[in-house]
């Protein structure tokens, strides 16, 4: 499209098919082309229209940064549906703030899935901050209460803790994820500071709902965005961020602790057309 | 729904006969719009609806509510025929021990069914052996191993220094000293344009002839199930599909993707993180869900 100022037919369908082909819903598609149609004539062509109207979508003035709370320790809750990359992305996030010379905890409150916790401690053993875990079946409450108030008696600047998969549509799951959250509050007087949804890139329309409903439990504050190393593109977090507000503050793109980006949604908007 | 969507457009083309293409154009468009919504691949949406439309002109409208199950139970038998069988059997090989394969994207839930797997295979009278060829996410191994302990199955875990290759390699040899069969290989997840990971499942693949190789895939992918489907089926002769997590909500519109794509069964489908979670796959419930 560029260079053109008006969209015909056939620039319109490949349009289309470069935005559906990238996850991006079909009712997001349609409020796209008409809002393009509506600054029919954009002095500056259809390509300029096509990225003021995604910028737009996509808060191009929200913050992507990570909140600090007011007094340490800065609680950060991560939570997902299963398999998304929580774990991994907790990894990576302690390792950029250990790279930032902050001191980190790690609340291993999964106690559900096997092996969750030793999967957690292996990573807190590479990148060289700490954790606090109880045995697997505990209270997961339990452990974000221990590993709070441990943070705070200790001066760690950040808590990051990590919760197990649980899908949206299990009310007895999404209940029990506000209970670890107010186990938060218990410890350090307020909830989380931020309180992450990692998304998996390579899902569809399903995401949509996930975002709706962790956001309808839990006071979501941003997304991160897992596996963009992927050929997929990720283009449900533009429905998200228009529909329901919240932006995409991290990228993960790969396996390694370096693998983690802030979101830069110029670059994203550039790789929908990749 | 679908069928009331497709009832508002047959509200508005009632007492006019049979239908035009420009009619049926309009019923199709709210067809592919259920089908996007429902992650079926744009590629492949297309394919089925210029297939819908052929045998859609000509029909004549009568009654809009009728006209508008009509479509629907006409997308929904072709939709069934796409899907396939319904044939959970898994393929032996000619001397024992069979291998299975387990390859896919991270964090598909190939680990979980592994384990889902085993559980079956021991309630069919068969003595299965997991191989935790996983050598890549932290405690993988200790992951399988547990599931194994829940399942009551033995497992073959690696030594520090092995390489995937070895594991699968040493647990084959094991499986057949002890005559355990079938051997289930569970694998690192890996992104289909790694072309590192995507050599080390070819060499796996090569090293144990499995008579199975099972792509598992969350049933809540979106469009990349298509090239995922096809680059792994580039690098490993893929023999079938798990669509896992089926106990959400996705439509699981990848199912006719893929199925369209590589002509592959659907073997089984995943729908709870327990270990009895495990179900053979049933094309007229899938496209139930596909259809909404
Ligand atoms: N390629 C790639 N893989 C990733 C990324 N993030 C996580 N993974 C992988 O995805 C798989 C699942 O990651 P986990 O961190 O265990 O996911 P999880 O959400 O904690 O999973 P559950 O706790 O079981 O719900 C692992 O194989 C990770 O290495 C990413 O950005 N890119
Ligand atoms: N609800 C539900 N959860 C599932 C299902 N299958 C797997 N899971 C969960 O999905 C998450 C990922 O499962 P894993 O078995 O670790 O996935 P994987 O493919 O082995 O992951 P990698 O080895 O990292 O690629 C875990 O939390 C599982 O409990 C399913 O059918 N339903
Ligand atoms: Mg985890
Ligand atoms: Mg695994």
């Amino acid at each position: 499209i560029q260079g053109k100022t008006i969209l015909d037919a056939a620039t319109e369908e490949e349009l289309e098919e470069a935005l559906l082909s990238a996850d991006v819903s079909y009712e997001t598609v349609e409020k796209i082309f008409e809002r393009i149609r509506e600054s029919r004539q954009h002095a500056d062509g259809v390509q300029a229209a096509l990225k003021e109207t995604l910028a737009g979508m996509m808060g191009a003035n929200t913050s992507q940064e990570i909140a600090t709370g007011d007094t340490p320790p800065t609680v950060v809750f991560v939570a997902g549906v299963n398999g998304v990359g929580k774990t991994t992305s907790i990894a990576k996030l302690a390792y950029m703030y250990t790279q930032q010379g902050k001191q980190v905890l790690l609340a291993a409150a999964d106690t559900f899935r096997a092996a969750a916790i030793d999967q957690l401690e292996i990573w807190a053993q590479r990148v060289g901050c700490q954790i606090v875990k109880h045995a697997p079946g505990a209270d997961p409450a339990a452990v974000v209460f221990d590993s709070v108030s441990a943070a705070k008696a200790r001066g760690v600047d950040i808590v990051i803790v990590d919760t197990a998969g649980r899908l949206h549509t299990r009310s007895n799951l999404m209940e029990e994820l506000k209970k670890i959250t107010r186990a938060v509050e218990k410890a350090n007087g307020r909830g989380p500071d931020e309180t992450l949804l990692v998304l998996d890139a390579t899902t569809g329309q399903n995401a949509i709902s996930q975002a709706r409903e962790f956001l309808s439990a839990v006071d979501i504050t941003g997304l991160v965005l897992a596996k963009m190393d992927s050929s997929a593109r990720g283009g449900t977090v533009i429905s998200i961020s228009d529909e329901l507000g919240v932006p995409v503050k991290l990228v993960g793109t790969g396996e390694q602790l370096d693998d983690l980006k802030v979101f830069n949604p110029e670059e994203f908007v550039e790789s929908l057309f990749a | 729904s679908l069928t009331s969507r497709l009832q508002g457009v047959f509200d508005r083309l009632r007492g006019r006969g049979a239908l035009t293409e420009k009619d049926v154009d309009e019923a199709l468009k709210e067809v592919r719009r259920a089908l996007l919504e429902a992650d079926v691949n744009f590629k492949v949406v297309k394919e089925f609806v210029t297939h819908v439309r052929e045998k859609a002109v000509g029909q004549d409208v009568l009654e809009s509510l009728s006209a508008a199950q009509q479509v629907v139970k006409f997308v929904r038998d072709e939709m069934v025929a796409l899907l396939g069988q319904s044939d959970p059997r898994l393929k032996g090989a000619d001397s024992p021990p069979s291998v299975i394969l387990l390859a896919g994207l991270n964090g598909a839930g190939k680990t979980t069914t592994a384990g889902k797997l085993a559980l079956r295979m021991k309630s069919e009278g068969k003595r299965p052996l997991l191989v935790a060829a996983d050598i890549h996410r932290p405690a993988a191994a200790k992951q399988l191993a547990t599931l194994a302990e829940q399942v009551g199955v033995p497992v073959h875990t690696p030594l520090s220094s092995d390489t995937a290759v070895g594991v699968a390699r040493d647990g084959v040899a094991l499986a057949r000293r002890e005559s355990l069969d079938p051997v289930i290989v569970d694998l690192a997840g890996r992104q289909h344009a790694d072309e590192d990971l995507m050599r080390e499942l070819a060499e796996v693949s090569r090293a144990t002839s499995p008579s199975e190789v099972l792509l598992v895939l969350d049933a809540m992918t979106g469009q990349d199930a298509v090239n995922t489907a096809l680059e792994f089926g580039r690098h490993v002769p893929i023999t079938g599909f798990v669509l896992t997590k089926m106990d959400a909500d996705a439509r699981g519109g990848a199912a006719i993707s893929i199925r369209q794509v590589t002509g592959h069964p659907i073997k089984f489908v995943g729908i709870s993180e327990k270990m009895d979670g495990l179900e053979p796959f049933h094309p007229d419930r899938m496209a139930g869900r596909i259809l909404g």
